[in-house]
């Protein structure tokens, strides 16, 4: 393990934990579409199949089951919780998520790098994850004031995506035969969708102003 | 599982 995975992983555990937070704490999940954390609950139910059949290390096996249990359990929050649910924006986050599972499915299908079950199922997973941020990104839009925290979460995750890409630069120079076409153009296109994003969220920072995006 | 191995990733 490098340090840009390492860095990464705990930007992507930093994110989860700031949500968690936020809906726990503040028993609110303003701001936070659940079209995404639904997507994010697929995502890790689909590629982390592996868990119980390929020993890696303790440190995967444990993170798999944090990002596992944190995002069903947001997703249980927004969906069960008596005053989460409330705070749910549900006319603000509209977008039809469930439209971005089948063309996800089908070319895992087609692209893969091995036709298995498993193996198609994580190439889903990958290819899902890529756009599975689309639902916050566009209620992020739609909400006039984005709160620190919303926005925090928002910029860690990003902040995972950028440096797991370093992470494959380094992979790539370092071991004699690491080269993964698929995870690495979906972890580039999940990492460009975060771009506008980082823009205005910067912007802010410097400016010392609240973040807002344009309409 | 080999060195090379993106499925080591999460």
């Amino acid at each position: 393990m490098n340090i840009f995975r390492l860095a990464g992983d705990m930007t992507h555990l930093a994110s989860v934990l700031v949500l968690l937070l936020k809906i726990h704490t503040i028993k609110s999940c303003a701001g936070i579409s659940l079209k995404t954390q639904e997507l994010f609950a697929i995502v890790f139910a689909s590629r982390y199949l592996d868990i119980f059949t390929d020993f890696i290390s303790l440190y995967n096996t444990l993170m798999k089951l944090i990002f596992l249990g944190s995002s069903f359990s947001i997703v249980w929050y927004i969906r069960r919780h008596k005053l989460v649910r409330r705070s749910y924006d549900k006319d603000q986050d509209t977008f039809r998520h469930y439209f971005l599972l089948l063309p996800c499915f089908i070319l895992a299908l087609l692209i893969n790098e091995k036709f298995t079950f498993k193996e198609v199922m994580w190439t889903f997973s990958l290819y899902l994850e890529a756009v599975a941020i689309l639902p916050q990104l566009v209620l992020l839009q739609r909400t006039k004031n984005i709160d620190n925290l919303t926005g925090q979460y928002v910029f860690l995750l990003g902040a995972y995506r950028g440096l797991y890409i370093l992470n494959w630069i380094y992979r790539y120079f370092t071991e004699p035969h690491y080269v993964h076409w698929i995870p690495w153009i979906s972890g580039l296109v999940q990492t460009l969708l975060y771009a506008d994003f980082f823009y205005y969220y910067f912007e802010s920072w410097k400016n010392n102003k609240k973040l807002q995006l344009p309409a | 599982e080999t060195e090379d191995d993106a499925h080591d990733e999460l």
